[in-house]
């Protein structure tokens, strides 16, 4: 399976929507300090399902683009593009497809799923992306500053990441 | 059940050892239960730098550690694959001569997986199929597709 | 003692913000008890970068986690100064510009006290008064002085 | 006061006596990775009274140089001359001096201290310090991926630190 796209509107410091388009290889993101890098790797992982704690913020509300002036904004949506799961999917998605549109939307502090536009269930993202082996809290998703510490993690905590693998 | 876990983390040491021998130009690592009696024990990760003693993992440096903490990421590839890496700033302690080794390593997991890196490592970005570059105007983040630009200076 | 201790935390709270503003080019930070009638309380610090609506520290991007952090513990001389500073690559997660800013605060705090800072960083590297180079020869460390060379690219 | 000139023998991955001339000013220090840069850092600290668990290492042996093969060394000195004490250091000095010669040495799995080359105890080295602003757990000693701890640490924690400084 395949990142396609990964599209970002009001969340975190993006005010106006922004598509990326992934494609295979190797992707670079690059650019200065507290530019948005790393809340897009935010939007990435909480469009997969990772909580509001692990992206910085304490709150859902806190992940709604606050402007230097004014007031936030009232919702934030991520959508993202994956294509290739395969017969992976087959029983998951509503009619067999060859990319399926996963999106998170945060309105009225809550926030709800929609697969190929209709709302879903967390577990049913869960699912979807256990069949092609894509974790939110994964190894092979590495946070700014975390790279050493499936080092400094006790012996017994990596002696079950072997068992996830497994 | 038990077999299937042995013959898991031997395919992960091995690919430990084989990706820790490419970043490192030599020496050796290997993963290995704290009590090999006790298939619940910790797994403790054996690493030893070329011209070097093995020493305890916490002794090793700075850069050290990152080579060897990105080593067991991709070598978990051997239990199970995954279909994309997204690395955040995981080169920041890396030297010169480590980013390359390591942005070639990463080149080539990118044939299999797909590999997104942000980084401001001049090294790595130099590897990559297409850069995006992010700005900040007015308090909100805009993204740019760029060029990769040869430079006069190699 | 009260007073005394009033009196240190406003000294480095204005330092703070002095120090926050040149390394960010603007904005503004402080210090502030977490609950001002309570003088045995946390002590909470604000920053905001220009441009940017006041937030948590923690939605900082690294890089402005790092300067804020570094711009804390050089505002503590405020209230006591240090001898000498020992920085082992507090620059890691700096772009350019931001590494920039912070060797020439270095520098100026240099006249005043010890700075000894090690380095992948060019930038910091090329304001230092004096560089010493550390390699590692059959598992000995060796250390040579080096030569600061003025480059032909700026 | 200002440090003058650091000695470091058998300590770490330093087999023979290297030293290194402080002065006034902006010292880089700089080198590939694994050379021995922040082992140097490990040894400024060190002499000034830290622990081996803060060193990365679990008992003081293992900061005796062991070289790839063959066995470690018996013994480890760092020794850092500073100057400048002034009249702070009047009473915990044998007779008044400009430049204190401070060395802790490892031997025989016991660390030892010497003021002047007259072997003292660790609380003596903690006051000479003390005198001039020096602490080897201080503010102003910030350890390799340690920078933002300052930050992370609880309101409550980052309180204690003003009054460290008040
Ligand atoms: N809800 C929000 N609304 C608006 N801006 C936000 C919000 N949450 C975070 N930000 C801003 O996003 C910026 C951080 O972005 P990010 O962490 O992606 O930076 P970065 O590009 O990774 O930088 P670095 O290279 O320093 O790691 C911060 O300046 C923060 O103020
Ligand atoms: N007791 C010892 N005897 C010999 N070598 C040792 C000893 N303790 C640590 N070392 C070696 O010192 C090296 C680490 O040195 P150090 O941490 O100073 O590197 P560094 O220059 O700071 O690198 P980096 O840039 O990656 O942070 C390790 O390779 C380790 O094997
Ligand atoms: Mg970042
Ligand atoms: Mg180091």
């Amino acid at each position: 399976a395949t990142i396609e796209r990964l599209s970002i509107a009001g969340f975190k410091s993006f005010r106006r929507r922004v598509t990326i388009a992934f494609h295979t290889g190797f992707t670079a993101i690059v650019g200065e300090n507290g530019t948005g890098k790393s809340n897009i790797f935010d939007a990435l992982t909480f469009v997969m399902g990772r909580r509001s704690r692990a992206l910085r913020a304490e709150r859902v509300e806190q992940l709604l683009h606050a402007p230097p002036t004014g007031d936030p904004v009232e919702e934030a949506e991520v959508a993202l593009t994956i294509a290739g799961g395969g017969t992976a999917w087959g029983d998951l998605l509503p009619m067999p497809a060859d990319e399926v549109l996963l999106s998170r939307r945060i309105a009225s502090g809550a926030s709800t799923y929609r697969l190929q536009g209709r709302t879903c269930p967390a577990r049913t993202v869960e699912a979807l992306l256990g069949e092609i082996h894509v974790d939110p809290n994964g190894f092979h998703i590495v946070e700014q500053g975390m790279v050493v510490d499936v080092l400094e993690r006790s012996p017994k905590r990596r002696r079950e990441i072997l068992d996830e693998v497994a | 059940k038990r077999e299937r876990f042995f013959s898991v983390m031997e395919a992960v040491s091995s690919e430990l050892d084989k990706l820790f021998r490419r970043l490192f130009n030599g020496g050796e690592a290997s993963l290995a239960l704290a009590d090999p009696a006790n298939i619940d024990s910790g797994l403790l990760i054996r690493a030893r730098p070329p011209a070097k003693e093995p020493r305890l993992l916490d002794a090793l440096s700075g850069g050290e550690k990152t080579l060897v903490a990105i080593a067991f990421v991709l070598a978990l590839a051997a239990g199970r694959p995954a279909p994309f890496y997204l690395l955040d700033e995981v080169d920041a302690a890396l030297d010169k001569a480590n980013s390359e080794r390591l942005a070639n390593l990463l080149k080539e997991y990118a044939r299999e997986a797909q590999v997104i890196v942000i980084s401001h490592n001049e090294e790595l970005i130099r590897h990559a199929d297409r850069v995006y570059g992010v700005v900040m105007r007015e308090g909100a983040s805009e993204v740019v597709a760029m060029e990769l630009v040869a430079h006069a200076r190699s």
